[in-house]
């Protein structure tokens, strides 16, 4: 009996990233696999260790095929980032949970039409407090920021006593972070 | 059309068996 596989619209990659002083930062980086079907992306997913087991310095990214998970990269360099920024004891409560749904809210592109805005996201594992972060194209798109925005928030569950904050890359990558502006509240 | 799909439509399918 032949099975088809449920198609994604987009083929999404995953890449991990884990800090290694000696070598330069997109030595560090590496493409972990592609995949473009539900049943690929569950595969994928357990066989790959949870973000709350990761160590710290190290990130998953996941992008459309074709993006990498950089600033610099056409697709990105005129966007920015919805940032969650979680506190210590969340990595053991909500880190898994929160990225998962990040995860699904992507490859089911339940923004709507504003899907196509979204590059990727980016998980950050650090000591100080872990980050997860989705990645839209256009900073400027006020409509798709705030869709986005709102969508990613109700996904994850946050009340609306939470706020977050969507930064431009080319802010993040000239300022420092107490002089971090966003862009966008919701 | 555009391939949408919730939450719970995804999450049916964490624990299915490759093959059957």
């Amino acid at each position: 009996e032949h099975i088809t596989k449920h198609p994604l619209q987009n083929r999404w990659a995953l890449w991990f990233f884990k800090n290694d002083k000696s070598k330069t930062w997109q030595d560090n980086l590496r493409l972990v696999t592609k995949f473009d079907t539900v049943e690929d992306f569950w595969a994928l997913y357990s066989h790959i260790q949870l973000a709350s087991k990761l160590t710290s310095g190290c990130d998953y990214s996941l992008f459309k095929d074709g993006i990498e998970p950089m600033w610099e990269d056409n697709w990105n360099k005129h966007g920015g980032r919805w940032l969650i920024t979680l506190a210590k004891q969340q990595r053991r409560t909500e880190l898994d949970r929160f990225w998962l749904e990040t995860l699904l809210c992507l490859i089911g592109e339940m923004f709507c039409d504003y899907s196509d805005d979204v590059c990727g996201a980016v998980i950050n594992i650090r000591a100080k407090g872990d980050k997860i972060a989705i990645w839209t194209r256009e900073a400027e798109n006020r409509d798709g920021v705030i869709h986005i925005g709102r969508v990613y928030k109700e996904h994850l569950g946050l009340s609306s006593k939470v706020v977050i904050g969507y930064q431009a890359h080319a802010d993040t990558a000239t300022k420092s972070g107490s002089l971090m502006k966003s862009r966008f509240i919701v | 059309g555009k391939k949408q799909y919730d939450r719970d439509f995804l999450l049916d399918f964490q624990f299915m068996p490759a093959c059957i």
